[in-house]
């Protein structure tokens, strides 16, 4: 465990956790895509089935536990309890577009052709494109509500930190995983051209608005 | 080495 490591995730869950005290703050769901999320619900629900079967630490199983449990109730939020809120009409990103070529490229690309390791490649290469539908609903409507934009900022952060971690362990184990680090590089790529809006926009206080 | 089978991050 390095800093780049516990740094990203600590990203990661600060950017689910401001996603859900935006949606009970403002009770609203308003700008956010439910199609993301329930991406990312089946991204961490086929990734983290191995709680059953190998414990790694107890860091590891608490925080599998808590993205779990945070991102069920963010689509509980948006298609249950604050389902009128729910941008509908705006959230129009054909999810087979996604689901097919991922499913596709799992069968092909993986470590081994068995049920649990071609689930974890499958959430990897999920997790690269989960956030499009977001990103796509954000060019619909042409503008994003500022403290979306901070949940999107640290989702974008969270796996340019992991690349970091990547880099000092194969520095300082020889570890590497090719897989994730493809799929973590094209994940990154996709929150480029949103860190120069968040950036240039955001930080001096604008309201992200695309021209 | 070969890439790590169990997966030790997140």
């Amino acid at each position: 465990m390095n800093v780049f490591r516990i740094l990203g995730d600590l990203s990661h869950l600060l950017a689910i956790l401001i996603l859900l005290a935006k949606m009970w703050r403002s009770k609203s769901c308003a700008g956010i895509s439910g199609k993301s999320q329930v991406l990312f619900a089946l991204v961490f629900s086929t990734r983290y089935l191995d709680l059953f079967f190998v414990f790694i630490s107890l860091y590891n199983l608490v925080m599998k536990v808590i993205y779990l449990l945070c991102s069920y109730i963010t689509i509980y939020m948006i298609y249950g309890k604050l389902r009128k809120t729910y941008d509908r009409e705006n959230d129009t990103f054909r999810l087979e577009f996604l689901l097919i070529p991922v499913i596709g490229l799992s069968f092909l690309e993986n470590y081994d052709f068995i049920p649990t390791e071609l689930l974890w490649t499958f959430s990897i290469y999920l997790e690269a494109v989960a956030i499009l539908p977001q990103l796509f609903m954000i060019s619909n409507t042409g503008e994003a509500e500022t403290i979306t934009t901070h949940y999107l900022f640290f989702l974008g952060l969270y796996r340019a930190l992991y690349l970091a971690n990547w880099i000092w362990r194969y520095h300082t184990e020889k570890f590497y995983d090719q897989i994730a680090i493809i799929s973590g590089v094209v994940q990154t790529i996709f929150y480029c051209d949103f860190f120069y809006l968040y950036i240039t926009k955001v930080l001096k206080g604008k309201k992200l608005s695309l021209p | 080495q070969e890439p790590s089978k169990t997966h030790d991050e997140l």
